[in-house]
């Protein structure tokens, strides 16, 4: 049986509701390392990748490999029922029919049960090559939407340059362009707002702001994010959760003009 | 606009 308990709820809500609306019924595969699921957006443009260690849970207990199929909208009607700060426990049997989520609230004594219904879904699994990324950049999660999202307004592109200088994303629509550069920095008091760029050779590639704006729903699980880009293949944009744990976005970039 | 890629183009199935 699988039994995993999280000190609280908020995590497995944030990780929900930053992917549900890329992707809708997905396997949460859950195995003795943690709870994984990986899911490709109907245009096969994006892919969620998500792996919750079994050390973000206390305990976790998995016997049994287990693949739980979940349709996430109703997933997240369930977990609207949970408190940001309820511990949430997540269990279902070896071959189960549902899963069942029990939301505790030690303050008020208050314990919730809800059983969701699994379903079976045969799921196209991509095998993520190692790849040494030829620029990798940290920045504050925040900044990263705030970019995407001001870009947005001006274009359904965006063009990401980095160099061992800054990291450029620009955009040409019909109402005029916009760019945004930012330059490596570090602030000693407030790493969470550092600006780190690692380069072996600059990279020039273009995305759909519309999938990378829907990434950004994640802001809120990590202060930074991670983008790893190397010129002609996926964007890689990592949130780093506690434990090891994360949540990741590939996103297939723009070819010719 | 530039086309855009299928990722199953950059990933195998497994």
């Amino acid at each position: 049986m699988l039994e995993a308990r999280l000190e609280q709820a908020d995590l497995l809500k944030k990780v929900v509701d930053a992917i549900k609306d890329l992707v809708q019924d997905c396997n949460f595969d859950c195995n003795d390392s943690g709870v994984a699921l990986q899911a490709m957006d109907n245009s096969h443009v994006a892919l969620v990748s998500m792996m919750l260690k079994a050390e973000s849970f206390s305990p976790y207990r998995c016997d049994r490999n287990v693949a739980l199929g979940v349709n996430l909208t109703s997933l997240t009607k369930v977990l609207r029922a949970a408190q940001n700060e309820d511990i949430l426990t997540l269990k279902a049997e070896d071959a189960p029919d549902v899963l069942n989520l029990v939301f505790e609230n030690t303050d008020s004594d208050r314990l919730s049960e809800y059983d969701l219904k699994l379903m079976d879904i045969d799921q196209e699994h991509l095998g993520i090559p190692d790849t040494e990324y030829a620029a990798t950049i940290s920045l504050p999660s925040v900044e990263f939407r705030r970019i995407c999202v001001d870009l947005m307004a001006l274009s359904e592109s965006v063009s990401i340059e980095t160099s061992k200088d800054g990291i450029k994303f620009s955009c040409a629509g019909d109402i005029g362009n916009g760019a945004v550069t930012l330059r490596p920095n570090t602030n000693v008091e407030k790493p969470d707002q550092n600006v780190e760029i690692e380069l072996t050779e600059p990279v020039a590639l273009t995305f759909s702001l519309k999938y990378l704006v829907n990434f950004c729903k994640a802001a809120g699980l990590s202060k930074t994010v991670k983008l790893c880009l190397s010129n002609e293949v996926p964007l890689l944009v990592e949130y780093a959760l506690a434990g090891s744990s994360y949540l990741r976005f590939y996103l297939a970039p723009k070819i010719g003009d | 606009t530039p086309l855009q890629n299928d990722l199953s183009e950059f990933f195998v199935m497994v």
